[in-house]
């Protein structure tokens, strides 16, 4: 059972897919899997579904590891999927969330990559797929989305770590996400958790106008942050893209929300200044655990503030 | 497997404009192999660059000869992976 597996450790993805198989067997009426596509090397794209049940609910989304080489965010990733389901019924809020949303969680959101970056080169960030007329592979796949593609927040240079692809959605792995939140149709929350840097971003970066909810994203950005600190004292900058770090062009976060995703955000986990994204794996359960608070106040403040 | 014995992560923090625009122009030098981990966005924060091995002795002439402060964040990364890799395996020998 999910008892025996080691949330403190880092794992290949048969161990992950293996693990995510016993989870649904642990708690079959709340969880299941489902699969969105395949990668461009055609492996399957699982998403992890917490649903108590009705049709089409309001659902918040979330995925982690769509950059291979930041295991620290498959680790919290696989580390929250289990939070939920041991949760529901014990936590007040996750309660609650779950007996009116569903939540979507896909822990290997680029499986190529991951699977590179175990076999072949650790520091593996894109996605696999080949570029005609270049010897470099791979398109940085929190670039290619189709909000402001092609700024300069983003390369044009296949050898580039953020080179943005031919052309929007190029990458089956962010089409299959693409494609699932507009069938679904009834997202309310997409959160994309990165490493490194503690930050809690919401849109733009692909341009410097304020989003219609800027205010509302930042108190609630400015709550999560204050809950994820109280934890262990790991200090959270929260903001816009633009304003917080640089002009990124082609993300995810700013998609969703154009898409009317209201609650859209991205996390960058810790950084404690020693490692970047090659966090120790004593490290996993610290962030996993520091993260989880952030998380449920973006998730009940979607439940209290439908739209 | 691709191997990163010697290479480094440098921490810099660009002082003004004119340093920020040489640590992009520096990332853009396709020969030295150098992967901005956290990109330069401005002055007083923070830009993580790996630096291949043979690679070092140029960036780090680069940024002492521009004035462009540093210091070294990941003194080895292969040694770090190799202590990941490590301590991956340790538990599944427990398991078993």
């Amino acid at each position: 059972s999910t008892s025996t597996f080691d949330f403190a450790s880092y794992h290949t993805m048969e161990e992950i897919y293996n693990w995510m198989d016993t989870l649904v067997q642990d708690h079959p009426s709340l969880v299941s899997k489902l699969q969105i596509g395949q990668s461009y090397e055609n492996r399957p794209l699982y998403v992890l579904k917490f649903s108590t049940g009705g049709s089409n609910r309001p659902a918040i989304w979330l995925d982690t590891g769509i950059h291979s080489r930041e295991w620290i965010t498959q680790a919290t990733g696989v580390w929250t999927a289990n939070k939920i389901a041991e949760e529901y019924g014990q936590d007040p809020s996750v309660t609650a969330i779950l007996d009116t949303m569903d939540i979507f969680l896909e822990i290997i959101a680029n499986p190529d990559g991951f699977a590179f970056t175990h076999s072949s080169n650790r520091l593996w960030r894109k996605t696999r797929s080949l570029n005609a007329g270049s010897r470099c592979v791979g398109v940085d796949p929190n670039r290619n989305w189709d909000a402001g593609f092609g700024g300069s927040g983003s390369s044009s240079n296949p050898c580039s770590e953020i080179y943005r692809g031919p052309h929007p959605h190029s990458e089956r792995e962010v089409k299959a996400i693409v494609d699932f939140i507009l069938s679904h149709g009834n997202v309310k929350s997409a959160i994309s958790i990165h490493s490194y840097s503690q930050m809690l971003l919401f849109p733009y970066g692909y341009k410097t106008t304020p989003a219609a909810h800027h205010q509302e994203l930042n108190e609630l950005a400015k709550k999560a942050v204050s809950d994820l600190a109280a934890v262990y004292g790991t200090k959270y900058t929260y903001g816009s893209v633009v304003d917080t770090i640089y002009p990124a062009d082609g993300t995810a976060t700013d998609w969703a929300y154009d898409q009317g995703v209201k609650y859209s955000f991205t996390m960058e986990l810790r950084d404690t200044g020693r490692y970047g994204f090659l966090l120790p794996s004593n490290q996993i359960l610290p962030t996993a655990t520091e993260t989880w608070p952030a998380l449920l106040d973006i998730m009940v403040h979607v439940l209290e503030h439908p739209y | 497997e691709q191997l990163f014995v010697g290479d480094q992560v440098l921490r810099i923090v660009a002082s003004n404009k004119e340093q920020l625009t040489l640590l992009r122009v520096l990332g853009e030098q396709e020969e030295l192999q150098v992967d901005f981990w956290h990109h330069p966005t401005s002055p007083g924060h923070p830009a993580d660059l790996r630096v291949p091995f043979s690679s070092l002795q140029a960036v780090k002439l680069f940024l002492e000869s521009n004035r462009i402060p540093y210091r070294i964040m990941i003194k080895d990364v292969q040694e770090l992976l190799d202590e990941e890799k490590k301590n991956m395996t340790k538990p599944r020998r427990t398991e078993r």
